[in-house]
């Protein structure tokens, strides 16, 4: 473990305690994509289903727990609890197109032909364009909330602080995992004209819209 | 077991 994926996950964990505060506190999911969520929840679950048989460290199985759980609970309260309040005609991505590509990629480019280790695959692959449907949603409707704003950015800021954990980890572990290092580059590609407009407005205090 | 399939990240 070190400073950069602690600070890594912590970011991770407030992003999802953020969105789940915001809808709960709120009542309601207006602006949150639930396929975005959706597409959390599919992560976590091909990501830790090793989470009863391989024990890693207390703080890592607590961690995977709370991950499901909580993306568990998010998707619920969009689909079920707080569905009137659903936007769902500006959450319109076509999820199959992210779905069925990383896919069958996972089954071409892994470390491993096993199932486990292709689902773990998949999962790095999909997490890595999973916030897409709500990046869409956003720029459809041209604002966020600015608490969603705030999910957006540390849920970015994580895996950003993980390609210094990996440089981190090359340097002093002789550890790498290309693939891990790949989608988590582009993952956090994919956040950078976010970033921006989050830096230069939210942290003014200004409404985060994007020109529609 | 080899570290490359040892996931150790969350």
């Amino acid at each position: 473990m070190n400073i950069f994926r602690f600070l890594g996950d912590i970011s991770h964990l407030s992003a999802i305690i953020i969105l789940l505060l915001k809808i709960w506190k709120s009542r309601s999911c207006a602006g949150i994509s639930g396929k975005s969520q959706l597409l959390f929840a599919i992560v976590f679950t091909t990501r830790y289903l090793d989470l009863f048989t391989n024990f890693i460290s207390f703080y890592n199985t607590s961690m995977k727990v709370v991950y499901v759980a909580s993306s568990y609970a998010t998707v619920w309260m969009i689909y079920s609890k707080f569905k009137a309040t659903y936007d769902g005609n500006h959450d319109t991505f076509r999820v199959e197109f992210l779905i069925v590509p990383t896919a069958i990629l996972s089954f071409l480019v892994n470390h491993d032909f096993t199932p486990l280790e292709i689902l773990w695959t998949f999962s790095i692959y999909l997490e890595s364009v999973a916030i897409l449907p709500q990046l869409f949603m956003v720029s459809k409707t041209g604002e966020a909330e600015t608490i969603t704003s705030h999910y957006l950015f540390a849920l970015g800021i994580y895996r950003t602080l993980y390609l210094f954990n990996w440089i981190w980890r090359y340097q002093f572990e002789e550890f790498f995992d290309l693939i891990a290092i790949v989608a988590g580059l582009v993952q956090t590609v994919l956040y950078c004209d976010f970033f921006y407009l989050y830096i230069t407005k939210v942290l003014k205090g200004k409404k985060l819209s994007l020109p529609a | 077991q080899d570290k490359q399939f040892y996931h150790d990240e969350l």
